[in-house]
């Protein structure tokens, strides 16, 4: 789509045969609805654009006679760098290794365990789930059922989220568990006592992965959001789910640019075997629509 | 301070785009503005703020006269929809609990049979609430739960069905072709059309919030909208951008996870968050 706007823009410029610094700015001006439709931050979408203009111009796109499609390639590789390299799973050096789950409510923290429980199965593990959501109706239960579909036993507990993340760490390493993945109950990242709850059960199990579980529906908030995540925990990465719907997902490069938290996985389903390995190409041609 | 200037109208804009208003639509609010402002000779920052403040609510006034749809045979039959995860099955258990405190009779019917405990979650709710419940096995079909749920309500004098139905992204169309089945089986049920379906919207959502109200308008026959988590810190701006190409009333407004945290929508009250 970001194509076919520029074509619009720079179809009169062919026929002058030179662009002019308005032509570019025109282009510019397009390159930033497309971005800001996509749920970019509005923030990154400024320094974004500055990078942009800066590049286009030492590319020397004045000059050029395919600059739609320059411009485009310019764009698409500016996020593909900014969403960078991909990380691998951050194993602990003795078992279990601890991953905890975290993100607002109904994001898709309680499915995303589940789906990366199946995952671990298929390559060969031994993972257990914690049910440390106690707060919303059925949800040890939403967990259980999950477990049971994907063959993944689950702890849950009496007492505090902190109480059941301590027995389930002592039950995980008493039963040989390579992983412990921890769900947690979704919380608003400005409820300062809920956020001093997450630190609290990850300081009762000691983490080595903590994800920031996010819909890819998510708009200009993604910024604050995951900003008050990572003070607060720490995050090694983000998961953003529901991708298998048409949202543009700019949320992750906001997220990527603003608190340097790499996309570790991506949710594109309801099913437990819905998840994948976070892509920056995929991701770029997205969010560019 | 109190400087008419185009550094304003950047501010503004700044502001409605954080608050996820679409570029398109913060244009014309502001092309708006400015008409109005020079029109009626606006001379202060503050008046500014003011008059886009109304601009902004009055797009909504219709709705604040509007409660839900009331029949004139009970029961009445209140659909909720909406894509995964937004606060469907909570906004009933609040909904229900409203009703009760009215001296009303609510059945929730367990509309969403695929999703794991989605039955014992609605099941909460209708003990917390102290409202009937019809469910089936997980796996049943979700149309017929309904079905069942609207003949119960009239064998039992129940005043009010609210249906819930399990999330699904638009754009997957076996599980919209499933909706529109069930908007069906509920009408002929009814002998009507229903009530209301809500559609319910998440107000951390962006832009895809207009995606989900064509879609689900286009099935389900939406006739208002919930609007839930207020009680964060997004504005929901991506609303504005529905009221002039939709006519979708917001009717609810969800502010918070306890059974109380729901309140009529109110228009002044969506413009000045926005700007808060
Ligand atoms: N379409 C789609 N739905 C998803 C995806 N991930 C999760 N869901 C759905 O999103 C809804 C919410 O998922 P949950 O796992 O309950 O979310 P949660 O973050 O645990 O929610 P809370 O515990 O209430 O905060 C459910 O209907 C899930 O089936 C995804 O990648 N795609
Ligand atoms: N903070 C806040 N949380 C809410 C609100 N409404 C719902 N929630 C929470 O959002 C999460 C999802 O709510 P559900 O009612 O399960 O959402 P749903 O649309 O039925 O989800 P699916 O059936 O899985 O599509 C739960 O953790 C709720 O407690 C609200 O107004 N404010
Ligand atoms: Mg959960
Ligand atoms: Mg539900």
């Amino acid at each position: 789509r970001l194509t076919r706007r520029l074509t619009g823009v720079f179809s009169s410029l062919r026929r002058q045969g030179r662009l002019s610094e308005d032509d570019v700015n025109n282009a510019l001006r397009e390159v930033r609805v497309a971005v800001l439709e996509a749920d970019v931050n509005y923030g990154v979408a400024k320094d974004f654009l500055a990078r942009i203009k800066e590049k286009a111009v030492g590319e020397n796109l004045f000059g050029s006679l395919t600059a739609d499609q320059t411009l485009v390639r310019i764009v698409r590789d500016e996020i593909v760098e900014l969403l960078g390299e991909d990380v691998p799973f951050h194993w602990a050096p003795a078992p279990p290794t601890v991953v905890l789950m975290a993100g607002l409510q109904g994001s898709g923290k309680t499915t995303t365990c589940a789906k990366l429980a199946r995952w671990l199965v298929k390559d060969g593990k031994k993972p257990m789930m914690a049910a440390c959501d106690l707060q919303r109706p059925a949800a040890v239960h939403q967990l259980q059922v999950l477990g049971e579909q994907v063959g993944v036993p689950v702890h849950t507990g009496q007492g505090s989220p902190v109480d059941v993340a301590k027995e389930a760490i002592q039950r995980a390493r008493h039963l040989f568990c390579d992983v412990l993945i921890v769900d947690t109950a979704g919380r608003l990242a400005m409820d300062a006592e809920l956020m001093n709850e997450l630190a609290a059960i990850e300081k009762a199990v000691g983490s080595h992965e903590r994800l920031l579980v996010l819909d890819a529906t998510i708009g200009q908030e993604s910024v604050n959001v995951a900003q008050a995540f990572q003070d607060r925990l720490g995050l090694t990465g983000v998961v953003i789910t529901k991708l298998d719907g048409d949202a543009r997902g700019g949320a992750v490069l906001s997220v990527r640019a603003v608190t340097g938290v790499p996309v570790r996985y991506v949710g594109t389903g309801e099913a437990t075997d819905a998840l994948e390995r976070f892509s920056s190409e995929r991701m770029a041609g997205r969010i560019l629509g | 301070r109190g400087v008419i200037d185009e550094n304003l109208y950047s501010v503004l804009e700044e502001e409605l785009l954080l608050a996820d208003t679409s570029v398109a639509v913060t244009e014309e609010i502001l092309s708006e503005l400015r008409d109005a402002v020079r029109k009626d000779k606006v001379t202060t920052v503050d008046g500014i703020r003011e008059r886009l403040r109304h601009e902004i609510a009055s797009r909504f006034d219709w709705d604040r006269v509007k409660g839900l749809n009331e029949p004139a045979v009970p029961p009445a039959l209140w659909l909720f929809v909406g894509v995964n995860g937004v606060g469907k099955t909570t906004t009933i258990g609040k909904l229900a609990s409203s009703l009760k405190s009215k001296g009303k009779r609510p059945l929730l019917a367990a509309g969403d049979t695929f999703r794991a405990a989605a039955i014992e979650q609605l099941q909460v709710w209708a003990e917390r609430s102290g409202a009937d419940f019809v469910g089936a096995s997980p796996g049943s079909d979700s149309a017929s739960v309904v079905f069942s749920a609207i003949e119960a309500a009239k064998a039992r004098g129940c005043t009010h069905v609210l249906a819930d139905t399990a999330g699904r992204q638009h754009t997957k169309s076996a599980l919209m072709t499933e909706l529109g089945k069930t908007v069906r089986v509920a009408e002929k049920a009814m002998g009507r059309a229903p009530d209301e379906v809500l559609l319910v919207l998440d107000a951390n959502t962006g832009q895809n919030a207009v995606r989900q109200a064509e879609e689900f308008g286009h099935i389900a026959g939406v006739t208002g909208l919930v609007l839930t988590k207020v009680d964060g810190t997004a504005k929901g701006g991506a609303l504005i951008g529905l009221q002039r190409g939709l006519h979708l009333p917001v009717k609810l407004v969800g502010t918070g996870e306890g059974i109380e945290d729901l309140r009529l929508f109110d228009p002044k009250w969506f413009a000045e968050r926005l700007f808060a």
